[in-house]
């Protein structure tokens, strides 16, 4: 075989040769550092504020978001079970914000897109949220996905879905509502 | 005899590389646990220039989060437009500095580029279909999109690239190995008004000829016409994150003074190479084309993977 | 839901989903 790598091409005896023209502009010019920063990943977030002030800041971005909540139960205060309308903005609000819910069901415009099949496409994103206490004053806020609801109150049927369709599940309005949240808490915060 | 025996071999292989496209998904090409990473399309051309650099990638999807829907690819190709359209608009700084992703489709516009056609795949589809399929776009590339099964919302299951398949088809097809014609005599190599540059050239107009010749990089030779090295389309990345794009007198060898040091070099063969050597290459490194030139060096032509995987699907 | 650090103002939110057999870690960035 007579493939090879062109030894001019080299970034180090590139480098090396562009230097030895002595062009002006050329000493100026670093190569580029690639550093392969290992992302630090965590679990959820953070925090070392006392826990009820952790609560009420989540509670004020939910709210400040649209979004609602069943009321805890008094031996759970540190979860929240919330329910958000996800209309995408081709539906009818352009600005992506989450549309206000009002407690009982039926006032809920509903603005179901029907599918081709004619049921319903679930809006209301379900998450739980909770606290846990890693250590002495460092607490984690986790976020879970919690399933769809549709807004007019029709179960979500998973029809005859096979255990391979089961896993299609599109992570990406989850992950924009927690950004979303995130963004609210770092805001307020 | 032995010629004859080369040519029918040559002929089974590629036929029974066709089936084992035909009988694979794009599914079967993923990895059992990836990566994918997704840019909201609200996010700044110059943060998504840093979130490529961090995570070593040249491309990514974009997800528009008020639609909920996948808006297409980010690729070199779209940082190329943007310092075309700074070269044409200096005293637009401020707009190219706060530009965002959902912005590119107004650039595209202003320097009147066609914009890359993102043609997708379901990922059960064959993976024959999608090599088809992404042979007929631009980009290289080709996402992988399913719905939700409960929402019906889109999902970005993953991007193939033409160097993932051929690495694919080089891991577990073991007729690469009887590819053993001269590529020379397959008639694959681009050698035809093939584009050029040389070390002073400035690098605004090699990257203008990157985008009239609808090409992903363009070789450098000296004045004997002998190759001495590559400018490539994901090198403008480097050159926008120093933020050198304004110096655009730049000569196209000083601007290669932005490689990193782990860059692995341009890959070099003669018309004589076989493709069972080539592909037994492309197993082995990350290579994204081949040069050809002659024994002394001399560029002759140019054998992209686009090349290989055209001759591969459609090759006589 | 993963998190990483806010850098640049930058957010960058990940989980790690079930596609049929296989596994895919969905990284998102968006503005902050």
């Amino acid at each position: 075989s007579t493939i090879s790598i062109l030894p001019t091409s080299l970034p180090q005896i590139h480098r090396a040769n562009m230097l030895a023209q002595g062009l002006p502009a050329a000493s100026k010019i670093s190569p580029l550092v690639n550093k392969k920063s290992k992302t630090k990943w965590h679990f959820g977030i953070r925090s070392r504020s006392y826990p009820l002030d952790v609560m009420g800041e989540i509670y004020i971005a939910l709210k400040n978001l649209g979004a609602e909540w069943a009321r805890p139960s008094e031996e759970d205060l540190w979860t929240i079970r919330v329910r958000w309308k996800y209309d995408n903005g081709s539906i009818n609000n352009n600005n992506g914000n989450m549309t206000m819910i009002s407690n009982n069901s039926n006032n809920i415009n509903s603005t179901n897109t029907m599918t081709s099949s004619n049921d319903a496409i679930p809006d209301l994103m379900k998450m739980v949220i909770q606290l846990f206490q890693i250590e002495t004053n460092n607490y984690l806020v986790d976020f879970k996905f919690d399933g769809w609801e549709n807004s007019n109150g029709q179960v979500v049927t998973n029809s005859n879905i096979s255990e391979d369709e089961m896993s299609t599940f599109s992570a990406y309005p989850f992950l924009h509502l927690t950004t979303r949240l995130i963004m609210e808490l770092a805001v307020n915060s | 005899d032995a010629g004859e025996n080369v040519l029918l071999e040559q002929r089974l292989a590629v036929e029974s590389i066709r089936t084992f496209l035909n009988s694979k998904t794009s599914y079967d090409v993923l990895p059992v646990s990836y990566r994918l990473i997704v840019l909201d399309t609200s996010l700044l051309v110059k943060k998504s220039l840093n979130v490529l650099l961090q995570n070593n990638i040249v491309s990514a999807p974009l997800w528009d989060s008020q639609t909920s829907r996948f808006a297409g690819l980010l690729t070199s190709s779209d940082f190329i437009n943007v310092i075309q359209y700074y070269f044409s608009n200096p005293d637009k700084f401020e707009l190219v500095d706060k530009l965002q992703l959902d912005g590119l489709k107004d650039i595209e516009r202003a320097i009147g580029v066609d914009p890359l056609d993102t043609a997708s795949i379901h990922p059960s589809r064959p993976l024959y279909e999608a090599c088809i399929k992404m042979m007929e776009s631009r980009s290289g590339r080709i996402p992988l999109i399913d719905k939700d099964e409960e929402t019906r919302r889109e999902i970005v299951v993953s991007v193939l690239t033409q160097y993932r398949i051929l690495k694919f088809v080089a891991l577990n097809c073991r007729e690469t190995r009887f590819l053993k014609r001269p590529i020379g005599d397959l008639n694959i190599i681009s050698d035809q008004n093939l584009k050029s540059c040389n070390m002073t050239t400035p690098v605004i107009d090699v990257i203008q000829l990157l985008t009239h010749a609808g090409v992903s990089s363009v070789p450098i030779v000296d004045e004997n016409g002998f190759l001495v090295n590559v400018y490539e389309a994901v090198d403008v990345l480097g050159l926008i994150k120093g933020g050198i794009y304004n110096d655009l007198s730049l000569t196209v060898g000083e601007a290669l003074m932005r490689r990193s040091d782990d860059f692995e070099g341009v890959y070099t063969c003669t018309r004589n190479d076989k493709l069972s050597t080539i592909m037994d290459n492309i197993r082995k490194s990350r290579v994204h084309r081949f040069f050809v030139v002659d024994e002394a060096g001399r560029l002759m032509g140019v054998l992209t993977l686009s090349d290989i995987l055209k001759y591969i699907l459609l090759g006589t | 839901l993963a998190t990483s650090s806010i850098k640049h103002n930058t957010l960058c939110v990940a989980s790690i989903v079930r596609y049929k057999r296989k596994y895919v870690t969905q990284i998102l960035y968006a503005p902050l």
